[in-house]
């Protein structure tokens, strides 16, 4: 099960803050689910498979453009702040909640979805869910981040190692350059004095003949 | 000519390292560096 | 403002679930603010420098040692779980809470602390704060992954690179060593056969004396 929360400010009430939770299993354009809250009333829902087909023939949009649009509007949270606007109208006789979702274009909008939701008769247990959802993720992520900082770290030690014995390396390549050179002199200039001095005899001897 | 050709033979090797003068590091590399690929 | 949120479950009713968020500045030690719900109720209260002060000296425990171990009952979560326990006792007509925390010991407990908590006259507001409060940290965190992961990146690539260029130089100070070697004695045994010819020319000059 997958799951999302987003802070969202209705165009109906833009100083109101609600917070939606969508869970889906696999992929989003299979169905998926809906909770809403205040912080005080709580509301749930499902937009099935079908529903999800049928929301797309109605806009003669592509299905799986519309899914993307649907994970934009409803999944991406920040990401697409501004591009997609709620709107929520309660109806508290009928303990229900009219929920609609739409993308903001320049000139206008259009409708991406609505459904009704039912109010939760404890909205508390959803509360409790919801940030008991939210310290899951930060633990998970915590965890994740310390994971991610160790490696960090071992990649980095890892880095200056393999960078210190590159410098070890280029040094001794340099360093074993000279010495061979020294030890090539060394040898080369022992054969050339014997050259000159056998040089020297042989002159010595021709002089005699 | 053929004199000039006998004398540098005399004196030089095929590499152009001087048979009887003492050699440096710098003359070396030198003769190195002018010598054909032998791998 | 430093915060954090954790879950607790009272030993005063083990199956309730109540989230505890404690913020204080700098260090915890100049007193700190506590915030209770239960996803329904909310109550908040202070605890001040002086009264950390009293409950150590009352307790004739190092003031040092004492705010550590608050630090650990009331901020570390998961990683105290187990070792400090956290009684709730509502007071609904008084519109109060009393909260107490104590240390767990193989042989008993002593308490750490307790207070009266007043409760907020709009719980949804602290509901939504909490849960605002987590996006908030979800989001810095997320944030703080992917930078941490395209560091990762960055230096598993950096790493392969130096490796690369380490495993260059290895065999370029190999081959140098090989070349030098092979160019040597190519000069080396132009020098030889000069000694050998010249060696010839002077046994037979002394033949011919």
């Amino acid at each position: 099960m997958e799951k999302t929360l987003n802070r969202i400010h209705p165009v109906s009430d833009p100083e109101a803050t609600y917070f939606l939770q969508i869970s889906w299993e696999k992929d989003l354009g299979t169905g998926f689910g809906l909770i809403l809250t205040d912080g005080q009333c709580a509301w749930t829902g499902t937009v099935s498979e079908a529903e999800i087909s049928r929301e797309a023939a109605d806009m003669e949009m592509n299905r799986e453009k519309y899914v993307e649009e649907l994970k934009k509007a409803l999944i991406a949270g920040e990401e697409s702040a501004g591009k997609y606007n709620f709107s929520i109208s309660r109806d508290e006789e009928n303990m229900e909640c009219h929920f609609s979702y739409e993308r903001n274009l320049k000139d206008g909008s259009f409708r991406l979805g609505s459904l009704k939701l039912q109010a939760v008769s404890s909205p508390a247990e959803v509360v409790k869910e919801l940030i008991g959802y939210c310290l899951d993720c930060l633990g998970r992520l915590q965890a994740k981040n310390e994971h991610l900082q160790k490696e960090n770290e071992r990649l980095f030690s890892d880095w200056s190692d393999v960078e210190k014995r590159l410098e070890k390396c280029v040094e001794a390549k340099e360093e074993l350059e000279v010495d061979l050179y020294n030890r090539f002199i060394l040898v080369l200039n022992e054969k050339k004095a014997k050259i000159r001095n056998l040089q020297k005899l042989l002159n010595e001897a021709k002089e005699s003949v | 000519c053929p004199d000039t050709k006998e004398h540098f033979a005399r004196e030089y090797d095929c590499y152009g390292d001087s048979y009887m003068t003492d050699t440096d590091v710098a003359q070396l590399k030198d003769v190195f560096s002018r010598m054909k690929d032998h791998k």
